[in-house]
C-alpha cells in the first residue's frame, strides 16, 4: 500500500482545509519557527490512532481542535484524513477488498473522536492494526518528531529495548 | 518472546553495523544486550567509532556523531520490515553539512531501494536542495497555518521571513 | 531563604518580559510559581504567546519558539548578576534565520551593555558573520583537535571539511 | 574581573598544548561534527571546578585525559589554566592581592586532580567559591552546555527552580 494524500481541516494551526500529495521519493517541508511544520507531523500520529494527548503535545486531545487567534473565532470540529493506494492489496482483510482507502479521524470539542473508512465507521483499535501491518503507525520508528533522537541519545539502555521489540 | 527477540537483535545489529560504516564513510559500531541475563530484561547499548577513533559508549560522542549514529540505529530497525512512510522531524540539525550530504544520501538510496515515500521537514539548504518536492508552511495571517507548493528559490526566501 | 527567592522571582519575571517581547518583536511572556504554596517547594511555569497568538504554556510553543523562550529566561536570569564570561553550545540549532538574527542582536547587546565577553559554538553562517572574532577547530590528524584562528571565508570551507 | 585566556594540554581531544586568547565581545567557534568544540567548552566547566564525571560526559574523571588514537599513545596528565585580568580587584578576599590570576587545574590517571592559583596550591572548594562569587562556574546559567535548552524544555517545574535560586 502507498499513502497518496494528507487532508486536514481544524486541526491545529491549520483551521482551513489543506491537501498534501505525497509524490514518490522524498518530499521536504520547510518554513520558520512557529509556522506549522511540526503540527502536520502530528496530524499524521493522529489520524493513524494517537490515543495519547501528551504525544500530541497537549494535556487534553480536544487541544488539537483549532484554538483561535485574535482574528479567528475557536473551532469545535476537526478532521484529518489519510488516502492510501490499496492497488497492491497489501493490508490486512478487514479493509482489502477496495483500491483506495480513505481514513478519516474526526473529534468534535467535548464529544471525543470517531474512525471511518471510505464512509464506514471502525474502531480507533482496527486503525491502529490496519497501520501497525504496514510497519508504520504513531508509535513506529518511521515516525521521527522534532527531539526524538535527542531523548534516544538520553534513554536509558532498558528503555531502547522497545526499538528491538518492534523489529521483532 | 525471548527466541523473537533474540533474532530481531541479530538482525538490527547487522543492519546498524553496514548503516553505520556507511554514514561516517567509514569506522565500526555495534549494539549489545547489556545487564540482566534474561534478554526480555536487558538494556540496549550503542558502541561506536567513527573512522580514526577508540570505540565507544554512544554517550562519550559529540552531539552530531550521536544524532547520525542515532539515525543508523533507527533506519537498521526500519529496514527490518519498511514501513510505506517515513516521517522525519528536523533530525539533520546537529548535523554539518558534510554529515548532511551523507544523510541524504542514505534517504534517498533507502526511498529508491525500498519505494517507501519520505517525508523531512528542515531548516538546513542542502536537504532542501536535494529532495524530490518542496512545500512551504508559512503563516502570512498569524496563527493560520497555509501549506504551498514551493521551488528552491521559494523555498529559501521562506527560510527567511517569519 | 523564602523572601530572597520570591525577591528573586519578581527580578527575573521583569527581566524575562522584556527580554521575551525583544527577541520575539513583541508577543508577551511571564513566569508563575505553581503547585505548593511554600515557594521553596514550588515549580516555576513558563507562559508565552509570540505575536498575535494566544499566551500558552511553553509546551505547546514549536520547537523553535521553545528554544527562544528559554534563551530569553537563561538571559533574565544571567542580567540579574552578569558573569565575566557567558559560553554558549549551538543553542540556535533550532532557529531558522529570522529567529537567529535576533538572537545575534541580543548577545551582542549583552555583550555591550554588560562587558561581558560571549563565546558561542555554532553551525549557523549568520552568526559566524556577526561574530567579532572567529576560530576553527579542525581534526586534521584523526581524534587529535587542533585551534586555529579563522576568517569568514576560512570558517565557511571548515564547515564542509570533516 | 575579565577572564583573558585558556590554556589546555592533554585534556580530552586536546593532546597538545593549546591556547585561547578570549577577546573582548563575542568570539565563535566553528568546525565539524566530533572535531572537539564541546570538548572546549568542558575545559571551562572542569578548570572552573566540576566535580561530577557525569557532567563531563563521562563516568570517571579519569576521561577527561587524552584516550589516544590509532596513531598517538594515550596520556596520563592533563593540565587546563585560566588567566583572569584581575585588574579592577574584584574577586575575593582569598585571592584579590594580584593583577593577574593564574588558575590551574592538572590530573594525573589513577592519583585525582590539584588545583593552584599563581603558583599556590588550593582547594576545590576555594575555586569553586572564587567563580561563584564572579556569577559565574560550571553549575552557572553562563555555560549553557549542548543540549541544555533541549534538558530545561523537558525538566518539569520544580527542576526550574534552581534557575530562581542562583539570582537570588
Ligand atoms: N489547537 C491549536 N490551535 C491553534 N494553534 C495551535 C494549536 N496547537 C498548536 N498551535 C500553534 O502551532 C504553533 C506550533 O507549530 P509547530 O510546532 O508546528 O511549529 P514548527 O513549524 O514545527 O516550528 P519549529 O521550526 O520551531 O519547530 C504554536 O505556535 C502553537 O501556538
Ligand atoms: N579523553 C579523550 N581522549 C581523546 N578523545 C576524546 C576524549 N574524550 C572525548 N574525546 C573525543 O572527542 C570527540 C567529541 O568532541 P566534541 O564533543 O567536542 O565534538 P564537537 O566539535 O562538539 O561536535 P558536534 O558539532 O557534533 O557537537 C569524540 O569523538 C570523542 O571521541
Ligand atoms: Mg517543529
Ligand atoms: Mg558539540
Amino acid at each position: 500500500a502507498k499513502v497518496d494524500k494528507l487532508r486536514l481541516a481544524g486541526f491545529k494551526s491549520f483551521t482551513d482545509q489543506t491537501d498534501l500529495d505525497i509524490g514518490p521519493g522524498v518530499t521536504g517541508i520547510v518554513g520558520p519557527n512557529g509556522c506549522g511544520k511540526s503540527n502536520l507531523v502530528d496530524a499524521f500520529k493522529w489520524v493513524m490512532g494517537e490515543s495519547s494527548a501528551k504525544q500530541m503535545r497537549g494535556d487534553e486531545m480536544d487541544e488539537i481542535i483549532f484554538g483561535g487567534t485574535t482574528n479567528r473565532p475557536a473551532r469545535n470540529l476537526a478532521e484529518v484524513s489519510l488516502v492510501l493506494d490499496n492497488n497492491s492489496r497489501s493490508v490486512n482483510d478487514m479493509f482489502n477488498d477496495t483500491n483506495e482507502l480513505e481514513i478519516t479521524r474526526r473529534i468534535e470539542r467535548g464529544k471525543g473522536s470517531v474512525y471511518n473508512v471510505n464512509g464506514r465507521e471502525v474502531r480507533a483499535k482496527d486503525i491502529q492494526l490496519l497501520f501497525a501491518d504496514l510497519g508504520s503507525g504513531a508509535k513506529s520508528t518511521a515516525l521521527v518528531s522534532q527531539g526524538k533522537i535527542g531523548s534516544l541519545i538520553n534513554s536509558k539502555p532498558t528503555e531502547r529495548r522497545h526499538l528491538l521489540e518492534e523489529a521483532a | 518472546g525471548r527466541q523473537r527477540l533474540l533474532q530481531s537483535f541479530e538482525l538490527v545489529n547487522k543492519n546498524f553495523k553496514e548503516l553505520f560504516r556507511n554514514l561516517f564513510g567509514g569506522g565500526k559500531a555495534e549494539l549489545s544486550m547489556s545487564g540482566d541475563s534474561d534478554p526480555l530484561e536487558a538494556g540496549l547499548e550503542i558502541y561506536a567509532s567513527p573512522p580514526g577513533k577508540k570505540l565507544q559508549n554512544l554517550a562519550l560522542l559529540s552531539g552530531g556523531e550521536q544524532a547520525l549514529t542515532t539515525v543508523a540505529l533507527l533506519f537498521a530497525v526500519f529496514n527490518v520490515n519498511p514501513a510505506p512512510l517515513c516521517i522525519l522531524d528536523e533530525v539533520d540539525a546537529p548535523l554539518d553539512d558534510t554529515n548532511v550530504d551523507r544523510f541524504c544520501n542514505l534517504i534517498s538510496r533507502i526511498s529508491q531501494s525500498t519505494g517507501t515515500k519520505i517525508i523531512i521537514v528542515t531548516h538546513h539548504r542542502m536537504t532542501m536542495a536535494r529532495v524530490d518536492r518542496l512545500f512551504g508552511v508559512t503563516m502570512a495571517e498569524k496563527g493560520v497555518s497555509k501549506l504551498v507548493s514551493v521551488n528552491l528559490t521559494e523555498a529559501e526566501k521562506l527560510r527567511d521571513i517569519a
